[in-house]
């Protein structure tokens, strides 16, 4: 609801009212959370948006069991390799989708459970040295990985039960990819980041990668988050975590950059910076929100398409914030 | 963005581009 209820335009500055808690999932075991996601489940007819969080060595699902109130329905223990992130799956039911590493990611599982038979399992997707991965709609995986010697980019077709389906190899650029983001609109194109500061396409029908083009020098490690196609211009948000700060322009959090596909060319459309004096950013993008947690321990909103901070969620009694995710649908903002 | 900051634009980029890029 939290994207729904943001006004327009604030031109005051952040309304922090704008953020409303609903509910908060109070977890028993004491194991500090590592990250939060949403999933689509479906039991007994029923599909329901279901809240899964994960610490190192535990990954639970949860139910909403009455307003503001959610019950944990099942846990899977994970203890070899700790779980380092959650990868959400858009418009996938019933299936979770976790990263296990220690600095890398060095393996991807997904985990599934039944409630009628009680039974659960976990099935290995991906391993090796892991440097971005996305999952996209219709239950498909991109991953980038990479050896002394070569790059892999895959994207795997997932099944209802966990298995791989298929297996599409696509066209590696020289240099490292360090994120990707599917293009909204456009099934078969994706989009990603490269440790040189380039955007990259690629055809997933064919696996071909169309073009390479460059962000600019002005901010370093530029990771994509969204792409939209409109007009025969490709429209991608990027974050840039190491920006540092300028006087006239403050710290970027986020920008969204047009480019033509056609020539390769660039421009910037709008920018996004951090409040004043703030610093560090986790971000997640949803559609044309952006929230990222700030060093100071509070999560920033934008809207994106108007350069504007729309909200802030300062530290609470707890503790401070570490992490936020926009739930599925941009059904709200999940903070942890 | 205007056309000359970005050039010609091509509203059928991704199947130009697809039958351009080696396979």
């Amino acid at each position: 609801d939290v994207a729904e209820q943001l006004p327009p335009v604030l031109p005051e500055g952040p309304r922090e009212e704008s953020l409303q808690l609903v509910s908060e999932l109070k977890d028993s075991s004491c194991s500090c959370a590592v990250d939060v996601s949403t999933v689509w489940w479906e039991a007994a007819g029923c599909r329901e948006l279901r809240v899964v969080t994960a610490s190192e060595s535990a990954v639970s699902l949860w139910e909403p069991l009455a307003p503001d109130c959610w019950g944990k329905v099942y846990t899977w223990h994970l203890r070899e390799i700790p779980v380092i992130q959650m990868i959400p799956l858009p418009d996938t039911c019933n299936l979770v989708c976790v990263a296990l590493g220690e600095l890398e990611i060095g393996e991807i599982r997904l985990l599934l459970y039944s409630s009628e038979t009680d039974s659960s399992k976990h099935s290995l997707v991906k391993t090796g040295n892991i440097k971005a991965v996305v999952g996209l709609k219709d239950q498909r995986l991109v991953s980038s990985s990479r050896t002394m010697q070569e790059q892999q980019v895959e994207m795997v077709s997932l099944s209802e039960t966990g298995g791989s389906k298929d297996r599409q190899a696509l066209m590696p650029p020289e240099e490292t990819v360090t994120a990707f983001a599917e293009v909204e609109g456009m099934r078969e194109a994706l989009v990603g980041t490269t440790a040189g500061n380039s955007v990259v396409v690629w055809n997933l029908k064919t696996g071909q990668l169309l073009r390479k083009m460059h962000v600019g020098y002005s901010y370093p490690a530029s990771i994509c988050h969204r792409a939209y196609s409109d007009s025969g211009l490709l429209f991608v948000v990027l974050s840039h975590p190491l920006a540092k700060e300028s006087e006239s322009c403050g710290s970027p959090a986020f920008r969204v950059v047009a480019f033509n596909p056609h020539t390769g060319r660039s421009a910037g459309v709008m920018f996004s910076c951090l409040p004043p004096g703030c610093a560090g950013r986790q971000g997640d993008v949803w559609d044309t929100a952006g929230a990222a947690v700030l060093t100071s321990g509070a999560v920033a909103v934008w809207d994106l398409l108007r350069g504007r901070c729309a909200a802030v969620l300062h530290p609470g009694p707890a503790g401070h914030w570490a992490l936020a995710r926009w739930a599925a649908g941009g059904a709200g903002l999940l903070a942890g | 963005c205007s056309e000359s900051d970005l050039g010609p634009i091509s509203l059928n980029w991704f199947e130009e581009l697809s039958a351009e890029a080696p396979p």
